[in-house]
This record gives structure tokens, C-alpha cells and sequence, in this order.
């Protein structure tokens, strides 16, 4: 996937 | 991490304490949409139910809890502490026009249909329109104070430097989400017309008023 689904955003 | 990304976050912290000092200090909440306040509050509460479950980093953890905590305390100061200053007649925006189709579409258009994914597909929808009933009501007021002009600027550029990150990021680490772009474009696009009242009127110290 695109974004590896880790959301290590805020 | 890297600088965009950095700076957005401190752009982001400082928007939300600037609207919470000019709460607190002048004891008013005048010129404030509540109703965005609550979009916001609504955006933190559903993208950061992995606090607890998902450690990234000290800082990571720490703004979420700073973001959720000074969110909430703002919408408290402006419907409880404050509600005599809350200017409803102004703030007006019918948000469920907005979390009704955000809702819809974050069911249709996600990355993983699994609670979780779909409530950060949600959050990330919502604050791209979140700011709408603010900007709603400073067009009905037609002039916003200052301290809420550099509120919304601070704001706005936040979003802004996500993109810069995410170019960035798109470069230097191969890391992609289009919806988290899509959304953080259509997010900026929507401050651009403040943006050039921001910069052609407040930088030269005049106050922001939208042509009558």
C-alpha cells in the first residue's frame, strides 16, 4: 500500500 | 520527520493556543465559530484512537494528548465558561451538511474498511472542511479581529507545510497517501482566498475585513 498504514502522522 | 513537517506541527500548536489565549484573556469568544471548534475537537477524537494502542514516538503522543486536551478546553471555554460571548446568531454553518457526506464518503473511500481506518478516513475528510463555519461567519460579520486573522493564518499554512512534507516524503521515502493529500489540498485551497486578504491587508496592519 501507498501509506503502510502506520500512522506516524499527527 | 523532517522540517515541513516539523514546523507545520509548531504552526498547528500555536494556531490552537493563539485561539486559546484570546479566549482566555479577553474572557470572549466573539468572532469564534464554536461550530468549527467542535468539528475540530470531532477530527482529534476520531484520528487519535490509536493514542493508546499505537506508540510512534514521545512526541507523537504528546501533541495528540496537547491537540486533544487544548481542543477540548476551547470548545468548554466557549459553550460553558463563555457562552454569554458565544455570537450564534452569526455562527450559523449547519455542520451536519457537512459530517453527513464526510461520514458517507469515508465508508466509500478508504484505504481499509476496519473501524479504525475508516474513523482516521473520516477525521482526515473532516478537517479539510472543518474550518468552513469560521470562515462562514467571518464572511456574514464581515471583518474578523486580528488576533483571529493570525489564528487562521497559522492555521491554514499548518496544512500547508503537510504538503511540502508529504512532497517530501514522496522523494526522499517512497511514502504516498492520496487521500491524505487530496484532502490536505482541497484543506489549503479553501484558506486561499483568506490567505490574500491575510497577506495584501493584516501584514500592512489593517484590519480584515471582506469587501461588503
Amino acid at each position: 500500500k501507498e501509506s503502510d498504514g502506520l500512522k506516524d502522522e499527527l | 520527520m523532517n522540517i515541513f513537517r516539523l514546523v507545520g506541527d509548531l504552526s498547528h500548536l500555536l494556531a490552537i493556543f493563539v485561539l486559546l489565549l484570546k479566549i482566555w484573556k479577553s474572557r470572549s469568544c466573539a468572532g469564534v465559530s464554536g461550530k468549527s471548534q467542535i468539528l475540530f475537537a470531532l477530527v482529534f477524537i476520531t484520528r487519535y484512537l490509536d493514542l493508546f494502542t499505537n506508540f510512534i514516538s514521545v512526541y507523537n503522543s504528546l501533541m495528540k494528548v496537547i491537540f486533544i486536551a487544548s481542543t477540548v478546553a476551547t470548545v468548554y471555554l466557549m459553550y460553558i465558561k463563555f457562552k454569554a460571548t458565544y455570537d450564534s446568531n452569526h455562527d450559523t454553518f449547519r455542520i451536519e451538511f457537512l459530517v453527513v457526506p464526510v461520514g458517507g464518503l469515508a465508508f466509500l473511500v478508504n484505504h481499509d474498511f476496519t473501524p479504525l481506518e475508516i474513523l482516521w478516513t473520516f477525521s482526515i475528510y473532516l478537517e479539510s472542511v472543518a474550518i468552513l463555519p469560521q470562515l462562514f461567519m467571518i464572511s456574514k460579520t464581515g471583518e474578523a479581529e486580528t488576533i483571529t486573522s493570525h489564528y487562521l493564518f497559522a492555521l491554514g499554512s499548518y496544512r500547508a507545510l503537510y504538503l511540502l512534507n508529504w512532497i517530501y516524503r514522496y522523494y526522499f521515502e517512497g511514502y504516498f497517501d492520496l487521500i491524505a493529500v487530496v484532502a490536505g489540498c482541497v484543506q489549503t485551497i479553501l484558506y486561499c482566498d483568506f490567505f490574500y486578504l491575510y497577506i495584501t491587508k493584516v501584514m500592512w496592519g489593517k484590519k480584515l475585513s471582506l469587501p461588503a
